[in-house]
């Protein structure tokens, strides 16, 4: 799975003053691939923590216990 | 909205793959939860 | 729009990932941060709708003095020095009376150090 660029790139135009402004192919690329590293570090740093715990299931705490090491990572 | 519902749909896939590799389910709200994180950030 | 979801992918949105009410369960988001010292200029609108969880980033605040494990991305200068403050926080938590770290430090104060 990943980010499509069109979406990421509508994403990135939520944010610019001017609407003209183009992103390069090259910084499309390159923040779709952060947003899923992001996404997958997020996710896998929760799974190990649920894990740690023995649960089956990866619930809001879990994801609440590594969310500022994560933000401050990022 | 529509744009967050992109943004969540490919978070809810990428867990899944995350959820295949390491055995374990995610519950829904921490799917939101992690794609409300990834559309601020 | 191609950057929309197709048909087939909202579908699946909207039947795995998407919050129904009937899943009794609440919309998340961030806590919204302010800075004390800057004054937002429009005020940050508590907006406390009670249908929705605030994450929470200082529930598990005494779990931070050591360093989560992690996966791809290693932890930040930044976050290193935030664990290692809390570590310092959760030494001083455990001190009666006087404050260690002002006494190992006032051994080095010099006057013409200071104003």
């Amino acid at each position: 799975a990943r980010f499509k660029k069109d979406t990421v790139n509508k994403l990135l135009h939520l944010h610019f003053k001017d609407e003209r402004i183009k992103v390069s192919a090259d910084a499309l690329q390159l923040m779709t691939e952060m947003l899923k590293v992001f996404v997958q570090e997020a996710v896998a740093r929760a799974a190990r923590q649920a894990k740690s715990e023995d649960l089956p299931t990866v619930d809001l705490e879990h994801l609440e216990k590594v969310l500022p090491q994560l933000l401050l990572d990022f | 909205e529509r744009l967050k519902a992109a943004v969540h749909y490919t978070v809810g896939c990428l867990c899944q793959e995350v959820a295949e590799e390491k055995g374990i389910e995610f519950s829904k709200q921490t799917i939101a939860a992690v794609s409300e994180i990834t559309f601020s950030q | 729009e191609h950057w929309a979801l197709t048909s087939e992918e909202f579908e699946v949105w909207d039947r795995l990932y998407r919050i129904q009410d009937s899943d009794g369960i609440k919309n998340v988001k961030l806590p919204q941060v302010r800075f004390e010292s800057i004054r937002d200029m429009e005020e940050i609108k508590e907006s406390c709708n009670e249908n929705i969880h605030e994450l929470s980033l200082t529930e598990w605040r005494i779990w931070q003095n050591r360093p989560f494990p992690t996966h791809m991305v290693d932890h930040s200068d930044r976050c290193n020095n935030f664990i290692s403050i809390m570590e310092k926080i959760e030494l001083m938590r455990h001190e009666e009376g006087a404050c260690t770290y002002d006494s190992e430090l006032m051994t080095y104060l010099h006057k013409d150090d200071i104003i």
